[in-house]
């Protein structure tokens, strides 16, 4: 036969002696096997609790045992001297279970009117890692740091130690040494108790123009990479701790843009931090050729990774030439920006829409000629007709 | 032109000398790609010419040196479509455009005449302009463009001196004189246009502006310059929808 599969025990339950709340019968003898997970104690509560009285609970008793060790045994009412009543007293179990064994002899005395009993119990987690050590001498239960769980513990270690498959015991470990966040704090393995002996394994000595430190020492360097920390078999070191803090690469300030500006203007500009240059309006980016936009990166070298462009005055090109007209420049130079020029049309034979002489056209920002009213299209010159330059005489008849 | 002077230079800068198939005839400048004529000078016996036939000349007052000039090249002819005389005897709509291949560059002698103002009026008795390369009936072509100031004729007078034409020569076809049309002249003859004036501009100007427009086109008549006769022209007024279109869809 195959043992069944046993579920697992109820965290709590409830018990009950035959009939209750009925008066229990004469001549019992019942047992009740009460059990809680591993990992934790079974606590009793007696709600109710009503057996015969007799000296030390003779004919009619309930008995409460752990591994058939009697932890008490009761009769009695509440609030009744005689017999052995639990009260509302608790019992804590050594262990995840109990007995209870009801026995009723063979009379009921009228009147009979003893109801028995009712009990609750639960699980209650066992923090194993306040418990004593275990009687067996193997030591306490973790080498360096317990963690009570529900039903159970666990063990962890200290910084430079690491668990072994028994998941009990920590052994030094001089790896995963590596910090890699900006700032933080690190430690001797189990600082601050003192450090383990022996931590480095000395092969070669080469010279003695080392430290002032003959035995133990921390060594710093200036660009701290590795920090070496050694203690040799002797003396006792009561550990170091240090805080550590990172600060970015700086890279020096940009100098001012003549007709443009950096941006962002921070006072100081760090490893990874960017800078865009813009123009003025009426200027453009220049860095040896025109450029359209400008950024540039800190280094981790200090250095920023594009020099400085420039800004240059922008121009609009020459003018669109006016069928049948011209243009003439009225103020600027090389068809820059604001320059002003003004298109007229061959008269008498042609005119501006609108009977206007000229039309003026300035060097706008985006290079483009615009006239007063900001349209960029250059004006059309219209056929004068109907006026001859020359009239026939007015005196002749 | 027939009792009229000499236009000195420049002063009638539209004028424009056709030929077209040996025949001699005006038009004007209305646009930098436009001339205005008479459709009977592109219409002959009721088909129309080659554009390749037509010679447009202009820029000079002296037509010896126009001749000698190349032609300009022309693009498409337009007749009135509803220019028809099967027998040169309906003058209704005469009228054409012509457009050019290149556009014209303006300048004191070449310039365009204006079309009619929107509320264009033709008052009697004010006194237009027309010009010429003719010299008189025999369609000697002048060594130099001649003008002439007439009046507007009042209607009623034109239409009689219509009807006493046909009265007086009752086998010939006279045209029916329409109100697309307008006379003008002096009642005691001796000025007029005449044959191969055809086509050219009859001008008004306009009192407020005093620009000159295109009034007339030289259409037709009944002899020249006779007592009692007048010279009809084309009343460009009321053509003003179809030359824009024409000219919009082209």
């Amino acid at each position: 036969c195959w043992r069944l599969a046993r579920s697992l025990p109820a965290l709590h339950g409830v018990v009950q002696s035959p009939q209750f709340p009925q008066p229990y019968p004469a001549a019992l003898s019942q047992q009740w096997d009460l059990s809680v997970p591993e990992g934790y104690q079974l606590q009793l509560s007696f709600t109710h609790l009503d057996i015969r009285p007799s000296a030390d609970c003779y004919y009619d008793s309930l008995t409460v045992l752990y591994d058939k060790k009697v932890l008490a045994k009761f009769c009695g009412q509440e609030n009744y001297s005689d017999g052995h009543h639990p009260g509302n007293r608790p019992l804590l179990s050594p262990g995840n279970r109990l007995t209870l064994v009801l026995q009723t002899d063979n009379t009921n005395p009228e009147p009979y009117h003893h109801l028995g009993f009712s009990a609750h119990y639960q699980a209650k987690d066992i923090d194993e890692c306040s418990a004593p050590d275990p009687e067996d001498g193997s030591g306490p239960l973790c080498s360096q740091i317990c963690h009570n769980t529900l039903g159970s513990y666990m063990c962890s270690c200290r910084h430079g130690y690491e668990l072994r498959p028994d998941q009990r015991t920590c052994v030094l470990s001089c790896g995963r040494g590596i910090f890699d966040e900006p700032g933080g704090t690190l430690s001797s393995p189990g600082y601050p108790d003192p450090s383990p002996h022996g931590l480095f394994h000395i092969e070669h000595i080469g010279t003695q123009n080392g430290p002032s430190c003959l035995y133990h020492w921390l060594q710093v360097t200036l660009k701290p990479q590795k920090l070496y920390y050694h203690t040799d078999w002797a003396g006792l070191s009561q550990g170091w701790s240090l805080h550590y803090t990172t600060q970015r690469v700086q890279c020096a300030s940009p100098s001012s843009i003549t007709n443009g500006r950096v941006t962002p203007n921070v006072p100081q500009y760090y490893y990874r931090d960017y800078i865009q240059v813009s123009c003025d309006p009426g200027y453009k980016l220049l860095d040896g050729r025109e450029i359209k936009s400008y950024a540039s990166m800190c280094q981790k070298n200090g250095q920023w990774h594009l020099s400085l462009p420039e800004c240059h005055i922008i121009d609009c090109g020459e003018p669109e030439a006016l069928l049948n007209g011209g243009v003439k420049f009225i103020s600027g130079s090389q068809n820059q920006h604001l320059s002003v020029i003004q298109y007229h049309c061959n008269e008498p034979f042609y005119s501006l829409l609108g009977g206007a002489t000229g039309v003026i056209y300035t060097c706008a920002a985006d290079r483009t000629w615009r006239d007063n009213l900001d349209t960029p299209v250059i004006p059309s010159c219209i056929p004068v007709c109907g006026r001859p330059t020359v009239s026939l005489s007015a005196f002749q008849r | 032109i027939m009792g009229g002077d000499k236009a000195p230079g420049k002063t009638i800068p539209w004028q424009v000398m056709l030929s077209v198939e040996g025949g001699k005839g005006g038009a004007m400048v209305i646009g930098d790609h436009w001339i205005m004529t008479a459709a009977h000078n592109l219409v002959h016996q009721g088909k129309l010419v080659l554009k390749e036939k037509v010679r447009v000349f202009l820029g000079d007052n002296d037509a010896e040196k126009l001749a000698k000039l190349t032609p300009l090249g022309v693009t498409s002819l337009h007749p009135h479509p509803e220019y028809k005389t099967p027998d040169n005897a309906n003058c209704n709509h005469d009228i054409a455009l012509i457009k050019l291949q290149q556009p014209l560059t303006f300048h004191a002698a070449i310039m365009p005449l204006c079309l009619p103002p929107e509320n264009a009026t033709y008052n009697i008795g004010q006194m237009g302009m027309v010009s010429g390369f003719v010299v008189k009936e025999d369609d000697i072509i002048a060594n130099n463009l001649r003008y002439i100031r007439l009046p507007v004729v009042k209607e009623d007078e034109c239409q009689d001196s219509v009807n006493r034409a046909k009265a007086a020569t009752p086998t010939e076809k006279i045209p029916v004189l329409t109100d697309n049309m307008f006379c003008a002249g002096v009642p005691e003859g001796g000025k007029d246009s005449c044959t191969g004036d055809g086509g050219g501009a009859y001008v008004l100007r306009d009192g407020s502006t005093k620009l000159f427009w295109a009034a007339g086109i030289v259409s037709w008549g009944v002899g020249c310059g006779q007592t009692g006769r007048y010279g009809v022209y084309t009343r460009v007024a009321k053509y003003i929808s179809w030359i824009n279109e024409t000219m919009e869809d082209n």
